[in-house]
């Protein structure tokens, strides 16, 4: 899992 | 996507909907502080510096896009709205915007992920959205009678909120999602903002008596 996968929400 | 995160994106875009709701039909901002909503659009305007740059999905970038718009044209009619602009408190509506945005803009060169232009200006994003709240909140302190869509509308943004925190816990348990601290405490810290305004909207809506928050 990437580290900027949290960039997926709003 | 999680039910939790849609439900969130979906109270959120309801929120923005309620407002011009009442922008757009009542022709009234009343209530509304444009302090809190020019803090939303430098949110979205720092945040998703990344929109043509990084693609998600189509969902996401179509998301982004509303946002950006509305918040950009709430703030255009509450200052240029020939109508509208009469209707705003400004006398009510005094926080001042650079004691938050200050503090978070240093806070975000301090703490972040990665030291680069991007990820600051994503870091500050949620700092300064954690907050934008507070001066919507301080207006309905000193509003006598709230309107029913200015209760709404607050009252799903800390839905939203709150969908929020769901959805990185459902996440956390179900993918190999990755701890992020600085998204997850701002976000925490945004949603307990809402807990005493949740307690009087709940209990304004149970005795069936208009909300109104003590001073």
């Amino acid at each position: 899992v990437s580290e900027s996968d949290v960039k997926d929400e709003l | 996507m999680n039910i939790f995160r849609l439900s969130g994106d979906m109270t959120h875009l309801m929120s923005v909907i309620v407002l011009l709701l009442k922008i757009h039909t009542i022709k009234s901002c009343a209530g509304i502080s444009l302090k809190t909503q020019e803090l939303y659009a430098l949110v979205f305007a720092t945040r998703y510096l990344d929109i043509f740059t990084d693609f998600v999905s189509v969902y996401n970038t179509i998301m982004k896009l509303i946002f950006l718009a509305t918040s950009f044209s709430i703030v255009w009619y509450m200052r240029h709205h020939k109508i509208v602009r009469r209707s705003y408190d400004k006398e009510q509506d005094t926080f001042r915007h650079l004691f938050l945005i200050l503090p978070c803009l240093i806070l975000a060169l301090v703490v972040n992920e990665k030291f680069t232009f991007k990820e600051v200006m994503w870091t500050f994003s949620l700092y300064v959205e954690a907050v934008a709240i507070l001066p919507q909140l301080v207006l309905l302190q000193r509003t006598k009678n709230i309107d029913n869509l200015t209760g709404q509308y607050v009252f799903l943004l800390g839905a939203y909120r709150a969908l929020y925190i769901l959805n990185w816990i459902y996440r956390y348990l179900t993918e190999k999602h990755f701890v992020h601290w600085i998204t997850w405490i701002s976000g925490l810290v945004q949603t307990l903002l809402y807990a005493d305004f949740f307690y009087y909207y709940i209990n304004s809506w149970k005795n069936n008596v208009r909300l109104q928050l003590p001073a």
